[in-house]
């Protein structure tokens, strides 16, 4: 489904180089769960974000489903990223001045998905997540969990191909936490590619392989048996 | 150090009021560590916010050092966290136009300290969160782990007598989180109370009493032998 070859990621703060990323080669194959590990600072969301076409590699090539990233247009990587990629985002991103409902509609907005339809989708999936009596709170009148919560079932909202989490359970107490595990397991089962990057070992046990990144290098592939 | 006698807290959003604290009975001992579990949406962040003069209860009381926080004015409540209490937020809450040392700085700020001792201290802060390379950094410029480790370093600025972690390793891999540990185990010998609510069950073995909390009430209270 993607294949990462030989990227790097710079980030150039004038003064100061980073090498958040030296040089990944990886391919993600279509309906696997890959989990991504590593300590924290060493490269992870960079990559995630790569992914999820959010930025672009300093060198190197990403090619999603057959197409060169580097050839696509702003408007057709956001249409790509809106119909395909669901992000689930470290720090969930939400907007503040819009309620879960809303957050979670965002998507289907943007897909054109009329009004009546994505609000029932929208509720459906909030109720998934145990947030049924939350769906009218703003994103600072919910607890960091629920807030996470929210993040996901907006990366669901289009049904999306790819699911990109970002340490989707650091907020969450093991039983929430084996929730989502769980919502992800079938999601998978759907067909949905997912690309986990966890800390948590409970989450990773459901990765078809395990990459293990160290400072920007991809460090060892662990391949379940 | 602590007493909170009969404590609930009540979020009134007009047509809906959230009972997130029930009526919670519990004292603080000077110098213990205190873990606060439970499911996400239990209250465990109001509990905290509440210790930490963030917020007042909407019933009951809280006595901090022998003294009733409702009778304190908000130039007194300002002061009493500034120089007694470290905070560490579950979302960080950094100034996104500070760098890592301006925001590790700010608390000395308000308690007088001068620029030369502050930006000392600050940086030996960082450092000792492994942050030494990222001093000059903004918060979007540090991975979600890094921007915890500089909350948790501002929270250490002032020395305070009491800290107050909220899910202080949710961001981070199990080694960098262990240096959390250790850290708190550390302060807690120098003599700080230390609360902290959290997920992870390695951070709660260091607690020399573990609170659950369930749907706003203390459900139990686990004390080590
Ligand atoms: N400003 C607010 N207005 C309305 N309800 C709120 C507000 N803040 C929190 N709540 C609600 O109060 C309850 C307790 O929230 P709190 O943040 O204390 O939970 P928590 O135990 O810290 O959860 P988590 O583990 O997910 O961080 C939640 O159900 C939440 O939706
Ligand atoms: N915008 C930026 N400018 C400069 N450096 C950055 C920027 N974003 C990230 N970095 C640096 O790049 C490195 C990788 O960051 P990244 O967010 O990918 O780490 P991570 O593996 O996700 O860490 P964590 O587990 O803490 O979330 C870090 O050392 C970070 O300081
Ligand atoms: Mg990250
Ligand atoms: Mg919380």
């Amino acid at each position: 489904l993607i294949e990462i070859k030989n990227v790097t990621k710079v980030y150039d703060l004038g003064d100061v180089k980073v090498n958040a990323l030296r040089g990944i080669n990886l391919d993600i194959k279509e309906g696997e769960i890959l989990v991504i590990m590593g300590p924290s600072g060493s490269g992870k969301s960079t990559l995630l974000h790569l992914l999820g076409l959010l930025d672009k590699p300093t060198s190197g090539k990403i090619i999603l489903a057959g197409k060169d990233v580097s050839s696509m247009n702003d408007n057709e990587l956001a249409k790509m990223r809106n119909r395909f990629i669901g992000f689930i985002f470290q720090q969930f991103n939400l907007l503040p001045k819009m309620n879960a409902v809303e957050n979670v509609e965002l998507p289907m907005v943007y897909a054109g998905i009329p009004k009546k339809e994505r609000t029932k989708r929208a509720k459906e999936l909030l109720k998934k997540m145990g947030l049924e009596n939350r769906m009218h709170h703003l994103p600072s009148q919910l607890s960091g969990g629920q807030q996470q919560r929210v993040a996901i079932a907006r990366a669901l909202a289009n049904s999306p191909k790819l699911i990109l989490a970002d340490e989707p359970t650091g907020n969450l107490d093991s039983k929430s936490g084996d929730m989502i595990i769980n919502i992800l397991k079938d999601l998978n089962k759907q067909g949905m590619t997912i690309v986990v990057v966890t800390h948590d070992s409970e989450v990773a046990k459901i990765g078809d392989r395990v990459v293990h990144i160290k400072d920007g290098n991809i460090h060892e592939i662990e391949v379940k048996e």
